[in-house]
């Protein structure tokens, strides 16, 4: 294993015992920045770290932000790993997020379905859910993107555990979802919800259940185009924008549709790149790019939610 | 460990609501396993669905008779996960 997070290669996928081993460096490097809170235990029982960024202050206004809750979508935990040291070197050179950290906490969860993910490396690369087991059925796991409360069961998601969209026996029944349920009541402060996915390039607001705009439409779909513009800028990635169910199809009970009816206004979906060509396979030499324009837009909407509080 | 072996990703960009209903159809034969990585969402929109090998030809077969052209984004799936474990391996030696 690496020595520090200096010498950890972000340009490379990694195990979760790697992930988590980076996670344990970046906190004993960082103790007055960066702390590792476990919110709960997944189905099979492997911890839910999430990674907490603060300069201090109570119960300050937070950001948000996952990656990996499909487990198959490697590129967005291992964007989540270069996001946690990319946090830890503005801070230190006190330029890009660090304004942020002077009034806002951070919150990353990097491995958002550890079982899902383990099973990636060890059987079944192209697995995407979490791996409980359903009562009745031969079949195992719930896509962890259609278990959240809103619109839970709707079309835009399966009521057979054989299929990558089941929505699950209820809402909440998986604890990676349950864990950040529980999370985000208990601070009851979080501004800004993103959960990152890939790929096709896009991002996405809510709602992805009905086609009723939400109230902030023009707000979230104003930001959007800044954020894309960020993004786009450093490589000429194109993205589009726009509503879950009127830019890609109808999704119940999809994550940030709950965020935003427990009132975080800015709650985003991203679909981070594949370049057209790799699909969920998209090689390490593209994490660092793909990470580094991500990160622009990141910051866009974390600017955003800082200068708009509510 | 499953493997993926002649295991290919086709890519189709409808260009009509009878060629999106098409794609729509194969959604629903679950005997083909079929994983739509892009599930379809609109015309002009991809649509990439990972065929397992024994499915390859029925889907082609489906795809052609309808007309729907499409690409194969990914020729050989194991071969870009073997090259992925190796890249690892590289880079974990290193």
């Amino acid at each position: 294993l690496p020595l520090s997070t200096s010498t950890f290669n972000y340009e490379a996928y990694h195990t979760l015992d790697e992930i988590y081993a980076f996670m344990d460096m970046l906190v004993a490097e960082n103790p007055n920045l960066v702390s590792k809170l476990e919110i709960g235990r997944s189905t099979e029982n492997r911890p839910l770290y999430v990674l907490k960024f603060s300069t201090g202050g109570s119960n300050r206004p937070a950001v948000w932000i996952d990656t990996g809750i499909h487990s198959r979508e490697w590129v967005t935990q291992a964007s989540g790993v270069w996001f946690a040291k990319k946090i830890v070197e503005d801070h230190a050179n006190k330029e890009g997020v660090a304004s942020i950290l002077d009034t806002m906490d951070i919150f990353l969860e990097i491995v958002t379905n550890p079982d899902g993910f383990a099973y990636t490396h060890s059987t079944n690369r192209m697995w995407r859910k979490t791996r409980s087991k359903n009562s009745g059925s031969i079949c195992v796991g719930v896509d962890p993107n259609r278990n959240w409360d809103a619109g839970f069961g709707g079309s835009g998601a399966s009521g057979n555990p054989c299929t990558e969209t089941y929505h699950g026996p209820y809402p909440n029944s998986e604890p990676e979802v349950k864990s950040i349920v529980d999370f985000v009541k208990a601070h009851g402060n979080i501004k800004a919800f993103v959960s990152i996915h890939s790929y096709s390039q896009l991002l996405l607001y809510p709602y992805g259940y009905t086609t009723t705009p939400v109230p902030d439409q023009q707000e979230l779909h104003e930001l959007s185009a800044k954020a894309v513009a960020a993004l786009s800028s450093l490589y000429g990635t194109n993205y589009e924008y726009g509503s879950i169910i009127t830019t890609i199809y109808k999704a119940s009970g999809a994550t940030v549709d709950w965020t935003y009816n427990q009132g975080i206004k800015y709650s985003f979906t991203f679909e981070l790149r594949d370049t057209g060509r790799y699909g969920f396979l998209l090689p390490a030499t593209q994490i660092v790019p793909t990470a580094e324009e991500t990160w622009l837009a990141l910051k866009v909407i974390m600017e955003h939610a800082r200068d708009n509080m509510y | 460990t499953e493997t993926f072996v002649g295991h290919q990703v086709l890519r189709v960009v409808p260009t009509s609501h009878e060629e999106l209903q098409r794609l729509q159809e194969l959604q629903g034969l679950e005997h083909l396993k079929l994983d739509f990585w892009l599930a379809p969402r609109g015309l002009g929109s991809p649509v990439d669905i990972r065929v397992p090998f024994p499915s390859l030809q029925a889907v082609k077969a489906h795809l052609e008779a309808n007309g729907v052209s499409y690409s194969i984004m990914i020729e050989d799936v194991q071969e870009l996960l073997d090259e992925e474990q190796r890249e690892m391996m590289r880079s974990s030696r290193r």
